[in-house]
């Protein structure tokens, strides 16, 4: 599960 | 990535150009609220520090620098180049009155205390609102041209196409984020209103007017 502090999004 | 994440970042991208290359071509802002477009620099800046810190991939970084980029080309058009066309007397939003509850709001309910995640969290929920300004200043003069109404529609199917995305994510992935979730959804019901006005009006050919 990806961390939500990734901000992998724009 | 996802189809409806790229089709968000593609309506998001279609929405600035559109901007831009209406204030270029008709050489005037008119219509076009300043304040919305300095909270949407303040967004990107404050969101996209990360570019510095964090790298996701190379579609990433150069969205973020053309996000950037853009938002500051079109606050330039808009105070400097094309000053004398912007409708300052109609774009009277307070946004005080967004900034302040945002910055609460952020500094209150984040994943994380700490600077970045911070800003990352007041961009996100400022952003949600940012379209205000612009929203009021065409309800404010009743109506608005077709090509600042395409504009609005593409900015606003952006973060719709994004709640997909989410949907699409947490199914996949096992992925959400409620933070970005929520103020994404409360962004996508603020243009509810216009999305209505833009299919019954705009799409068949009348101009965006409000009912007097």
């Amino acid at each position: 599960r990806q961390n939500e502090l990734d901000h992998d999004e724009l | 990535m996802n189809v409806f994440r790229l089709a968000g970042d593609m309506s998001h991208l279609l929405a600035i150009i559109i901007l831009l290359l209406k204030i270029w071509k008709t050489r005037s802002c008119a219509g076009i609220s300043g304040r919305s477009q300095l909270l949407f620099a303040l967004t990107y800046t404050a969101r996209y520090l990360d570019l510095v810190t964090n790298w996701v991939s190379l579609y990433n970084t150069v969205m973020k620098v053309f996000f950037i980029a853009t938002s500051y080309a079109t606050i330039y058009l808009m105070y400097l180049k094309f000053k004398a066309t912007y409708d300052s007397n109609h774009d009277t939003f307070r946004v005080e009155f967004l900034l302040l509850p945002v910055t609460i709001l952020a500094l209150v309910l984040n994943h994380e205390f700490s600077f970045m995640e911070i800003l990352w969290t007041f961009s996100i929920y400022l952003e949600a609102v940012a379209i205000l300004p612009q929203l009021f200043m065409v309800s404010k003069t009743g109506e608005a041209e077709s090509i600042t109404s395409h504009y609005l529609f593409a900015l606003g199917s952006y973060r719709l196409l994004y709640i997909f995305n989410w949907i699409w994510r947490y199914y996949t992935e096992e992925y959400y984020d409620l933070i970005a979730i929520i103020a994404g959804v409360v962004q996508t019901v603020l243009y509810c209103d216009f999305f209505y006005l833009y299919f019954t009006k705009v799409l068949k050919g009348k101009k965006l007017q409000l009912p007097a």
